[in-house]
């Protein structure tokens, strides 16, 4: 199994 | 470690006053919270930090550790590093899976296999009452 990560600017706290 | 609340971000705080535990909520920045949360870039996994320089990144699930999401903070930026799509990609059959037009031939042989035998059943049977 293949996992594609995407990373995004946070904007406040998760 | 933090609460959030409309009000903010506070951190539980205790402390023993005269024997009695007085259990307190400080209130702290969100940039601390921050900070506390995030991870270094550089001490995030290579693949992490992969998705931060090129947006996004795919992995074999064997070099995952644990399938998580990852905050990350690049010098002053934020990043939410997370999983988005998954692909099952079939292995351990390689050469051997058979081409589509041989399963049809397999299948073809089978049902020419199966009315033989069954004509072939039908005259033995006869063959059985005439001997009678």
């Amino acid at each position: 199994e293949r996992i594609t990560y995407e990373a995004t600017e946070a904007d406040g706290v998760p | 470690d933090f609460v959030r609340t409309p009000e903010g971000y506070f951190r539980p705080n205790t402390t023993l006053e005269d024997g009695a535990l007085v259990l307190r909520l400080d209130p702290v920045s969100e940039s601390t919270v921050r900070d506390a949360l995030a991870t270094e870039f550089d001490r995030a996994p290579e693949y992490v930090q992969t998705a931060i320089r090129e947006g996004t990144v795919t992995v074999n699930e064997d070099d995952v550790y644990e399938e998580s999401r990852f905050y990350v903070v690049r010098d002053g930026t934020y990043y939410l590093v997370e999983p988005t799509a998954n692909e099952y990609v079939v292995t351990g059959w390689g050469w051997r899976d058979p081409p589509h037009i041989a399963v049809e031939a397999i299948r073809l042989g089978g049902w020419i296999a199966g009315v033989a035998l069954l004509v072939r059943a039908g005259e033995w049977s006869e063959r059985g009452r005439r001997e009678a």
